[in-house]
């Protein structure tokens, strides 16, 4: 009665380590190394593409949640969070026999121990045979995070295995999932813009593209505004994307497109680049002989670097440029700063509730072309400006008002560091 | 000789490997869902004094197993059933077990030290 009594006890008092409908959250830290043990390499793939897949598997955790991993083969083994290896029947201590080839595949522990079954033919990732080791150990990390198993389809958390698909990927509900443990992702930007493209169709029709680019440091997301999360495989680093650009990063992005002129440019420090963004790369020297970069001053007099961020406003034909609590408008047709500026950001952009404003040093001003409307971004927030459209509705809203703040991470998904040792994969 | 006819070895069977027993009859499948933690609190042979009551939860633990699987609830161990017992998984259990009654076995030599930290 008394053992009875205190198995009773414990399992109210300690958290229920079993399997509720949402899991746990397995993890407080973010950053969680992993390794595979050196006694536990698979005998069917070389040992270094073992490792490229769960570095793999692991990255993909990392582009939809806060947390990050990095493989640790030095540290004490207790110090390494998740621990990985394979083996067949009876393995590395696991009191849980494998069956050989069939059902079991692998398992995992709360700990953080991921056990393999050797005897299971398991292949690198698109192998079009049989049992994909990306699908498998993305499927175990999740555990390991403390996700259960999810009946849902297209859910990698479904307890049996799904051959291959082309291209898996993480999907909408397993982000949900695992965000509902540890959170969104959040963290500032550089800059945020949409990159306008001339494109040819096949029938040699000219069409304009975008795509909506975040900005950080020296990496950046493509976010795809139709499936509300960003491209699959990214971040990647900025001299990948952008040739030229400077290698830490950027401060603006700036779009001159008028019936005149249709430039783009990039500023970081004092300095700005032109893009040419046919040939995807800076121009070293524009159709006009300027030789890039430029100073800031040199381009845009009255402009003085560095600025926090700016914006093309395609209604009046001016560049604003905001820096610490100013805004510069610049005249892109007259080539010269606008009469009256710069302005207090405050009194250009008027808060639409008391006292919700950014009030300067902002990192991001962004025109979006999927909602119309610019957003200016600071930290972990944005607030939207008021367009033509909502004052018509709304004649009280001041004209450049900022609606209440929201959090970025309420309005773009899925925009997550990944740790640096797995920015190349 | 082995033989290798694709670069990555896919198609050499691994002979010597052991196969997992395949799910065949009611008892293996009452094996399988109290491993995965549909049965819950006995063991397949459970303790023999209520053969209704374990009859009735090897068939409502099936119809559950079912239903999750997606396929129809018949709550008969059908072809159908079989084959989703059968597919490759994952080892961790499907439904929330009871650690304490999962590691401190109802009879067995007291002290059930097992679950003791």
């Amino acid at each position: 009665r008394r053992k009875r009594h205190l198995a009773g006890l414990m399992s109210k008092t300690r958290p229920r380590r079993g399997l509720s409908e949402h899991g746990y959250m397995a993890f407080s830290k973010k950053l969680l190394k992993w390794r595979l043990i050196g006694e536990g390499y698979s005998s069917q793939l070389a040992v270094e593409e073992q490792r490229y897949i769960f570095r793999l598997a692991f990255r993909m955790w990392s582009e939809v949640s806060p947390l990050e991993f990095v493989e640790d083969t030095r540290s004490p083994l207790e110090d390494v969070e998740i621990r990985l290896g394979f083996g067949t029947g009876k393995h590395l201590g696991c009191n849980q026999r494998f069956d050989g080839t069939g059902q079991e595949f692998a398992h995992a522990w709360f700990l953080g121990d991921i056990h393999f079954d050797d005897d299971e033919h398991f292949t690198a990732p698109n192998a079009g045979s049989g049992i994909s080791l990306l699908k498998v150990a993305v499927h175990e990390i999740g555990h390991v995070l403390g996700l259960p198993h999810i009946y849902r389809e297209g859910s990698i958390m479904q307890p049996s295995y799904l051959p291959q698909e082309s291209g898996f990927e993480v999907g909408w509900m397993d982000r949900k999932a695992i965000q509902r443990l540890y959170g969104g992702c959040k963290g500032r930007f550089s800059t945020v813009f949409d990159w306008i493209r001339k494109e040819r169709t096949p029938y040699g029709e000219v069409v304009i593209r975008f795509n909506t680019y975040f900005m950080r440091d020296s990496w950046y997301w493509l976010y795809e505004n139709r499936n509300n999360r960003t491209r699959y495989g990214d971040p990647v680093t900025l001299q990948a994307g952008w040739h030229g650009l400077p290698r830490e990063g950027v401060d603006a992005h700036v779009h001159v497109w008028s019936r005149t002129k249709d430039i783009v440019y990039f500023f970081k420090g004092t300095q700005f680049w032109r893009y040419d963004s046919e040939k995807d790369r800076v121009f070293g020297q524009d159709p006009e002989g300027h030789r890039y970069p430029r100073p800031i001053s040199e381009g845009f007099p009255g402009v003085i670097g560095p600025v926090d961020t700016a914006f093309y406003d395609r209604r009046d034909s001016h560049i604003y440029f905001f820096k610490n609590s100013l805004v510069f408008a610049f005249n892109a047709e007259a080539n010269r700063l606008a009469r009256g500026f710069p302005k207090n950001i405050r009194d250009l952009f008027p808060a639409v509730e008391r006292g919700d404003h950014p009030n300067g040093n902002i990192d991001a001003a962004y025109f979006s072309y999927t909602h119309s409307t610019v957003f200016l971004l600071k930290g972990t927030r944005f607030w939207r400006v008021v367009n033509s459209r909502q004052r018509r509705r709304r004649l009280s809203l001041p004209r450049n008002g900022l609606l209440p703040h929201k959090e970025v991470e309420e309005q773009w998904f899925d925009i997550c560091n990944v740790h640096p040792t797995a920015l190349k994969l | 000789e082995k033989l290798y006819h694709r670069r990555d070895r896919s198609d050499v069977q691994h002979f010597d490997s052991h196969q997992a027993q395949i799910i065949t009859d009611e008892h293996a499948a009452e094996l399988f869902l109290s491993r995965y933690g549909f049965i819950k609190n006995s063991g397949p042979d459970g303790d023999g004094d209520d053969p209704e009551g374990a009859s009735q939860a090897f068939i409502s633990a099936l119809e559950e197993f079912q239903r999750v699987s997606g396929l129809p609830v018949t709550g008969q161990f059908d072809e159908a059933t079989k084959e989703a017992m059968n597919k490759p998984r994952c080892g961790v259990p499907d439904k929330e077990m009871d650690w304490n009654a999962a590691t401190e076995p109802e009879s067995g030599p007291s002290g059930g030290s097992t679950s003791a930290r």
